[in-house]
Parts: structure tokens; sequence; C-alpha cells
């Protein structure tokens, strides 16, 4: 059965998206069976990915809803071995429709059931709020990981965020762990290195190397709708990413 | 009375926070007087100006549910002519609070009332989604100022937000303007200067110049709790900033 992960921060603009398109990729390069599950509103994986969002018929919010679809809501990307549930704009009204309901945190969970002997590996792509959906991909996930910008405002949220996924452990998912924390967008400044040295202090037994080095190719290859692997997989960022997703891999022991 | 406006954009880490912080600061170097609105839980300004949020005690919640204390919710700054109403994490309760109160909506223009006869101009930083917050800031504001980074992701979002102000001008504040639309962390790349293109062809009424341009000063600023007219004016952040301000003062012939 698939390893079911969040990647998530509060903190807006920190890597998330970038993150899960490019761990993903290089996860499916080495073989694995992986699916991508976008629950941001913006829908960005699937622009990352080259996919045009007003042709897709069957979104997250369609698998939320209809469990008995979940098959039909995955959509092949240009990468073999990824697939993607499209997240876009109808995810802004699902939260209302679903907040009064019995077990309003575990619809994600249940739908994703049946979609888990499919796959290796789940990556769930979340926007910077914790919003019922969020609640929704802790309640349905073995793990997160966190990306953290080396900048000082990024750090800030982090504490906020261990309390909640505490908190979410605590009264809806015994089972979430902290797969991993992992540095994004860092430049060999002075500050970014003062940010770093704090991380690797406070959260040393989480920390997964190497950091994601800042790296215009990777904003690139998002804009051309092609993870890094395939855009410039030579690049400080790809070659950055593809260590990261490879000490994931170990870390998950997914063989 | 002062100009109320909101700095929004639903993409995370697009630079709003670092905006408001750097504008305010310019405008109340001119004299005016300015009052920051923070009202994402993350609570970024007033770190970004050097102000301790744990012996805060009160703060945007004590301002929106307690119109009668709005005067003592105001915190000055080490800028002359620049308060602050302070954000923390006890904002993430509030919207539940007030979830199905009659006239929600309205909360904080109500509470703002007594405040704007002291200020030329009130910023309130957004957080990165559309909640029961940030609709109360745009139904208590007379315009709205959009940062927008050069890059591919940050151009999906801006027609959701489009949309949403449209929303909130025809059902709650027909008065909600469009201040302005300016790029941030822009460099040099060919990627960014195509965004920048995208950007003027479309939304050329609206754009409001110079391009912030990427600059660490900027972030570093941030890490040391000044703006950056005071940590590094002569900085391109420290410019581009300053003449920002002064654009958006004549556009808003504030005198
Ligand atoms: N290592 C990097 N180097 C340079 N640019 C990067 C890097 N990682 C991400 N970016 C760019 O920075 C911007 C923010 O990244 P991204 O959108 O992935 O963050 P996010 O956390 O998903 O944002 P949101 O909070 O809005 O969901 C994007 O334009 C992306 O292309
Ligand atoms: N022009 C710039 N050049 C370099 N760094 C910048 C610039 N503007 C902002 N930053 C840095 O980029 C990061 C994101 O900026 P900021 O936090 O202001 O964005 P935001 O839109 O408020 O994010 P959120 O969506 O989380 O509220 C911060 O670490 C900030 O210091
Ligand atoms: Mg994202
Ligand atoms: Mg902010």
């Amino acid at each position: 059965l698939a390893r079911v992960v969040s990647i998530i921060n509060l903190k807006g603009g920190v890597g998330k998206t970038t993150s899960v398109i490019n761990i993903a990729a290089r996860v499916a390069e080495l073989g694995l069976r992986v699916l991508i599950i976008d629950i941001d509103s913006q829908g960005n994986c699937a622009t990352g990915l080259g996919i045009d969002k007003s042709k897709v018929e069957n979104t997250t919010k369609t698998l939320v809803l209809n469990p008995e679809k979940a098959m039909s809501c995955r959509y092949s990307t240009d990468i073999e071995n990824l697939h993607i549930v499209i997240g876009d704009g109808r995810l802004i009204s699902l939260e209302q429709e679903i907040m009064a309901d019995l077990g309003r945190e575990n619809y994600l969970a249940d739908s994703l059931e049946s979609l888990l002997p499919h796959y290796d590996l789940v990556l769930i792509d979340t926007p910077p709020n914790l919003n019922l959906l969020s609640i929704n991909a802790l309640s349905a996930s073995d793990g997160v990981l966190i990306p953290v910008q080396t900048e000082y405002f990024a750090l800030e949220g982090l504490a906020m965020l261990t309390n909640s996924i505490k908190e979410v452990r605590k009264r809806i998912n015994p089972r979430l762990g902290v797969d991993g924390i992992f540095l994004t967008m860092h430049a060999p400044t002075i500050l970014n290195n003062q940010v770093a040295g704090l991380l690797r202090e406070h959260f040393w037994e989480h920390l997964v190397e190497p950091p994601i080095r800042r790296n215009i190719k990777l904003a690139e290859a998002s804009s051309h709708g092609q993870p890094i692997t395939v855009f410039a997989p030579k690049s400080n960022g790809g070659e950055d990413y593809a260590a990261l997703a490879e000490n994931l891999v170990a870390r998950w022991a997914i063989v």
C-alpha cells in the first residue's frame, strides 16, 4: 500500500508545490508509482506539470465527494509512473459544503482507500493555511514533509505548524509522523546561512539533506509545465531535488 | 479621514507583508499618519517591525470583537507616525467565532470607524487565502493593492483574485477599487521579464511603477525588525519601495 505524505507549511511561497512536483517526478523516475493530490484551490500542480485545468472534468472535489469515482479522478502526466488528481477553484466551495458533516475530517482518507493499492507513494500539495481540506490531508497522511525557506518570516510559523500537527495526531490521526523538514530557496547569503544554522540546531533529527538551492531553472521549469527532472536535470535545482528525493525514498524504505 | 487599503494576493510568499511594512514606513517618513492592521495569524508585520508579539495584550482580535477598545489596540513602532494593530495566532479561532453572526463581514469596518480620524492611511496585511477576515478587510477598504511576483504560478491566481474583488464590490462594498498592481521580487531574468511583459499588457491601467527588484537587504531588514527605510534606504529595495510609496501617495492624493 502507498505511503501518504502531505507537504505542508502555513507560510506562503516557500516551495511546497515546486517540491511536490519535483520529488514526485524523481521518485517516479526511480520506478515507483506516484500519485499527486492537489488540495490547493490555486491548482498550481497541474500547471507545473503542463496540464490544462479547464479541460479536466474530475478534480479533487470530485474525489472527496464521490469515493466511488476515485479511479477516474486520476490523470496521467508526461512522466511515466506519475499520476495526478487536479485541484482547482471548485475546492473553495467544498469546505463550506462539508463543514457541518459528521466525520468531516475524514472525507479524503475514505476516498483514498481504493487508490492506495495502485501506488507506492501519494504526495498531497496543500494551501498556505490550515483549512478543513488541509486537516483532511493530515488525517489521511502517514507523515508530513515541511519545506522551510531559509528566511526569517518562514521561521516564525514553524512552531504554530508543529503544534497543529501534534493536535491532529492527538485528536484525529495517531499515526501522523514528521517524515522530514528540508530547506528551500537556499542562497549562500549570511542571512540564509544564519537561518539554516538555527534550523539545523532546533530540528536536526528531522532535517533531510541537501538544502534546495535557489535556482531560476526551477521557476522556468514550472512555466514550461515540466518538472526539473525533464527541464534541466543537471541544474542545481535538478541535482538537489534528485538527491532529496533519493534520501526520502531511503527514509520511507519503499522497495 | 484615512484611506483604508488592503494588500492582498491569494498566492503565498509574493511580498505582501514586506510591502505593507515598507510602503507604510516610507509614507510615515513623508509625514503622513499611518496605521498597519495585520489580519494574518502568522503576524509577520510585528516581527518585521521589531515588536515582540508575546508582550502585546490587545491584538487585531481584540479590535474586531471590542470596537470600544480600538484606540488601545494601537501600538507605536520605532518609526514616527507609524502605528500598528498586531496579528497573532488568536486570529485562527476568531473566524469560527464570528462565522454565524449577522453582518459578520462588517466587524472590522465597524471597529475601524473610531480610528480613521487619527490617520491619513490604513494599510491592512492579509493572509494568502480568502477567509472571513480577508473579506472583513475588503469590506472595510477603499481600495486594494496587489503585489505580484513575476513568476508563472503567481500569474495563475490573479484572475481568481480579481473575480473575488468584483464579487465583494457587488455584494458588500461598492466603493472597493483597485489602487494598483505592482511587481515584486523582480530579477532581470528572461522568465521574470516575460511575466512582467504579460502583466504590463493585461493590467497596464492598474500597474504602479517601479517594480520592486529582488534584493536580499529586504529579507535582512525583516530579520533585524526594521523597515528598509531604516535598515538600508540606499539599497535597491530601499529605493524601489520609496519610489513606489511616493507614486502611491500621488495616486491617493493624500495631502
Ligand atoms: N529553489 C527555488 N529556487 C528558485 N525559485 C523557486 C524555488 N522553489 C520555488 N521557486 C519559485 O518560487 C515561487 C514559490 O514557490 P511555490 O509556488 O512552489 O511555493 P508554495 O509554497 O507552493 O506557494 P503557496 O504558499 O502559494 O502554495 C514559485 O514561483 C516557484 O517557481
Ligand atoms: N523584493 C524582495 N527581494 C528579496 N526578498 C524578498 C523581497 N520581498 C520579500 N522578500 C522575502 O521573501 C519572503 C516572502 O515575502 P513576504 O513574507 O513578505 O510575502 P507574503 O506575501 O507576505 O507571504 P505570505 O503569503 O506567507 O503572507 C520573505 O522572507 C521576505 O523577506
Ligand atoms: Mg503551492
Ligand atoms: Mg505575509
